[in-house]
């Protein structure tokens, strides 16, 4: 899993 | 989420809390490098901005609003309100040798060239030297109050914990973020040297860190 889905953290 | 992800959330929380507090209740804001909370404000201004476009989860809302909110409290803190305690002459680091490089990186190295994803990167690679002009000011004036120094000892423990994350998301989840982890990493590194010296010095001494 790679980049767009990163944005859970913070 | 899992309980790296959590503690190391927590732990950022907590640091926030911390140099908010030591500035209301001493007045001041000397030893605090109000750079560095410029850079963190931009840090969280340019990577929330998903705010306006995707819904994660209410934890993940709850939290960047916060975030969001401390840290322009403590620019407001540092720059307006106790601006006569501020020392700015020993907050020199020159802010362009961070910014100019960051910002090419991101427009070079980024997960798609669209406005929101290089402001991420942006906000990723300006998050991992943001704390140099604070470190640079201690370097400078050689000494740094305890509390200054908890703050930065939660800081790194946030960074550490982090990375904890990482491992087991890849080991459960196979996720690997790699600007988010090279990043990351390097930003934990730069706060090697002060645990270090944190442990030998705050923990096992008392007052003020003393740089040899």
């Amino acid at each position: 899993i790679e980049g767009r889905e990163t944005k859970d953290e913070l | 989420m899992n309980i790296f992800r959590l503690a190391g959330d927590v732990c950022h929380l907590v640091a926030i809390i911390i140099l908010l507090l030591k500035i209301w209740r001493s007045r001041s804001c000397a030893g605090i490098s109000g750079k560095s909370q410029v850079l963190f404000a931009i840090v969280f201004t340019t990577r929330y901005l998903d705010l306006f476009t995707v819904f994660i989860s209410p934890y993940n809302t709850i939290m960047k609003v916060v975030f969001l909110a401390l840290s322009y409290a403590t620019v407001y803190l540092i720059y307006m309100r106790f601006r006569n305690t501020f020392n700015s002459e020993n907050d020199s680091f020159r802010l362009e040798f961070l910014l100019v490089p960051v910002i090419g990186l991101s427009f070079l190295e980024n997960y798609a060239f669209t406005p929101l994803e290089i402001l991420w990167t942006f906000s990723i690679f300006l998050e991992s030297v943001a704390i140099m002009p604070q470190l640079f000011m201690i370097t400078k004036t050689g000494e740094a109050e305890s509390i200054t120094t908890h703050y930065l000892f939660f800081l790194g423990l946030y960074r550490a914990l982090y990375i904890a994350n990482w491992v087991w998301r890849y080991h459960t989840e196979g996720f690997f973020d790699q600007i988010a982890v090279v990043s990351g990493v390097v930003q934990t590194i730069f706060y090697i040297d002060f645990f270090y010296l944190y442990v030998t010095k705050v923990l096992r001494g008392r007052g003020k860190m003393t740089l040899p």
